[in-house]
């Protein structure tokens, strides 16, 4: 079914939390940055679909969001 | 697996905790065990020693909170982060917190969290493991419900921990210190055969007979042909410190264990809540500090305590003492002019343990038949 696009910006904030927290993602605050960001992004989600053994797409699909809602520890999967 | 960067470990064998609040999910006692038997399973494999400590600083403090609580990592309400632990430093390095916002269970069905598994993964990091990306293994980021009773470490974690802190000492895997970390436990088993064997007490359990010496039990089983030997803390692991006395009612499933001046009643693993309970509970004076035997006659709903020379029956029916109790023990039991030790009722026949000898006497008019060694029952 098309996603509504108001869940798919929610699901896009939750990811952000969810690589901020686990995989040390740190997004550009300036706007200007738009892209790279989106780039940046799309890297941490390889690596956390590469540490779970999901297929590594860098994108948000549902299989990587569904891993992404499951309870789990607070301490990141990878540390800078 | 994985451990934190530049591999922050305990420079020392010997790391105590402490348990600073409780759940309102759980009996205290159930925390307790799960906290117990999370830190076993880690001394099970590496040469450290936990010791549970009720006061002041502890190397690694374990607390329930919820939202923020104090640190950089605010908990986010029922789901998605349960728990985190900080690797091994001083201050805040080592200690857990568990997210109070969860519903935390001694049980690994759905409705809730089990805090054996969890406190086993985040203990993990407080000795210095990060996450492993192995499925299955303990330090697996997300939570996985699995059947605790006898669980195992994963290999993966095994590597990971001894990596660490290597394998344990030879003598033997210690068990976690859980109660009275000032008294020691007996840290090598004895020999089954040794002819000088003595034990601190005996009970039948569900058709099984266990002896218990030290931190140590024997399991004589009619299930299976040779004798098991086992820490106690694997199957009580809060109960680590081992016994004074021991028995079991059969027809309640239930088993009393008695250490110093308390007693717990367990009904296979599990611990009865509200236990431990002072002896004084069951009728004895504040003079008793402690009791060296207990044996139950399934016939007579009866259960005798020995203390020193003097023994006293207790009617399990009322839950009370009998009037004209204690007595001397020589006085009624004909033969039996010592302490007692251990006692266990068997095959219609009281078994007093006194030393490395039992004494076998007739129930019905309380003669004495035989004298065996302690061991007898090991087939040696």
């Amino acid at each position: 079914f098309p996603v509504v696009p108001e869940k798919e910006k929610e699901d896009m904030q939750f990811a952000k939390k969810y690589l901020e927290n686990f995989y040390d993602f740190k997004e550009e605050k300036n706007s200007l940055f738009k892209a790279k960001n989106l780039n940046r992004m799309a890297d941490k989600i390889r690596e956390m679909q590469s540490f779970f053994g999901l297929e590594v797409t860098g994108e948000l699909n549902h299989k990587t969001l569904d891993m992404m809602k499951q309870p789990r520890c607070g301490i990141p999967d990878v540390r800078s | 697996y994985s451990t934190f960067p530049q591999s922050p470990r305990w420079k020392k064998e010997d790391v105590t905790y402490r348990i600073l609040n409780y759940t309102p999910d759980m009996l205290q006692a159930d925390v307790e065990e799960a906290i117990a038997k999370a830190f076993q399973l880690w001394s099970s494999v590496t040469p450290l020693r936990f010791t549970r400590l009720y006061s002041g600083q502890a190397d690694i403090m374990i607390s329930f909170a919820a939202g923020f609580h104090g640190d950089f990592y605010s908990f986010d309400g029922p789901g998605g982060t349960l728990a985190h632990a900080y690797p091994p430093s001083s201050g805040i390095g080592g200690d857990a917190h568990f997210d109070e916002d969860e519903n935390w269970t001694k049980f690994t069905t759905y409705n809730g969290y089990n805090l054996f598994l969890v406190a086993a993964h985040e203990l993990g990091h407080s000795l210095g493991l990060g996450h492993s990306n192995v499925f299955g293994a303990l330090m697996y980021p997300i939570y996985m419900a699995r059947d605790t009773r006898d669980y195992r470490l994963p290999q993966d974690d095994i590597d990971g921990i001894q990596a660490l802190y290597g394998p344990p000492r030879e003598s033997s895997a210690l068990p976690t210190k859980a109660f009275h970390p000032q008294e020691p436990t007996e840290m090598t088993p004895a020999e089954d055969c040794d002819p000088h064997l003595t034990f601190d007490a005996i009970t039948t359990l569900r058709g099984e007979i266990l002896f218990f010496k030290g931190g140590y039990v024997w399991r004589k089983s009619p299930y299976f042909s040779d004798i098991e030997h086992d820490t106690i803390s694997s199957f009580w692991p809060s109960l680590a410190s081992g016994f004074d006395a021991a028995y079991e009612v059969d027809k309640k499933d239930r088993v009393i264990f008695f250490k110093d001046d308390q007693y717990w009643a367990v009904s296979g693993y599990s611990i009865e809540p509200g236990f431990p309970k002072p002896i004084q509970n069951l009728g004895f004076p504040t003079s008793v500090g402690k009791i060296d035997a207990a044996v139950h006659d399934q016939n007579t709903k009866k259960t005798y305590f020995f203390v020193g020379n003097r023994y006293w029956s207790y009617n399990e029916n009322t839950q009370s003492m009998e009037r004209g109790y204690p007595r001397k023990i020589a006085a009624d039991f004909q033969g039996i002019d010592h302490t007692v030790d251990a006692a266990l009722q068997k095959n219609g026949h009281f078994y007093f343990f006194h030393g490395s000898n039992q004494y076998e006497v007739d129930i019905k008019n309380k003669k004495l038949i035989r004298i065996m060694k302690s061991n007898s029952w090991f087939n040696c």
